[in-house]
């Protein structure tokens, strides 16, 4: 494993525990988009189906476990336990305009016709585009809360690093993944934007807000 | 090299 690869992953756990621990702490889920955290979950359910079938490391197996379990236990708060303080309203992405187009295509580009490898695709493919309802409110309410900017930062830090862990392993390893790649380069545009307004504004101690 | 039954990347 490189550098990149290293910090991508607890970056990525970083966002998945601030999230967690935001929820926790305020006892709320307000400005949290319930949908985005359901197509994640289903993104690591679908993806890490390999955990029953090969075993690569005490490491991607324990990471593993950790980012399907906070998945749940996020979704289990927003939905259950601080079902009040969600802002359904606010949360509302079509997400099926995602999850079916996504689902068609893992279907036609895939690297294997089977079952495991078209959810694997599936699930890379749903990742990057997971987001959108999140920054769809975040659009719509105009603002966010810091906490939660944090967040989103910290996620699309770790898919920016997975770009740099591929230039790596293309130059190392003669390893590469077009499907991974091109869903990641996807990924990582859409945070651009995002990228932008956490380096001008959350980093100068003002709060995200949009213009009207 | 690609299309292993499992994935070594998270």
């Amino acid at each position: 494993m490189n550098i990149f690869r290293g910090i991508a992953d607890f970056s990525h756990l970083a966002a998945i525990i601030i999230l967690l621990h935001k929820i926790w702490k305020s006892r709320s889920c307000a400005g949290i988009s319930g949908k985005s955290q359901i197509l994640f979950a289903i993104v690591f359910t679908t993806r890490y189906l390999d955990l029953l079938t090969s075993f690569i490391s005490l490491y991607n197996t324990s990471m593993k476990v950790i980012y399907i379990s906070c998945s749940y236990a996020t979704v289990y708060l927003i939905y259950m336990k601080f079902r009040a303080t969600y802002d359904g309203n606010h949360d509302s992405f079509r997400v099926e305009f995602l999850v079916v187009p996504v689902g068609g295509l893992a279907v036609l580009i895939n690297h294997d016709f089977a079952l495991l490898e078209i959810l694997w695709t599936f699930s890379i493919y749903l990742e990057s585009v997971a987001i959108l309802p999140q920054l769809f409110m975040i659009s719509k309410t105009g603002e966010a809360e810091t906490i939660t900017t944090h967040y989103l930062f910290c996620l699309g830090l770790y898919r920016a690093l997975y770009l740099f862990n591929w230039i790596w392993r293309f130059y190392f390893e003669g390893f590469f993944d077009m499907i991974a790649i091109v869903a990641g380069l996807v990924q990582t545009v859409l945070y651009c934007d995002f990228f932008y307004l956490y380096v001008t504004k959350v980093l100068k101690g003002k709060k995200l807000s949009l213009p009207a | 090299e690609f299309n292993i039954y499992g994935h070594d990347e998270l």
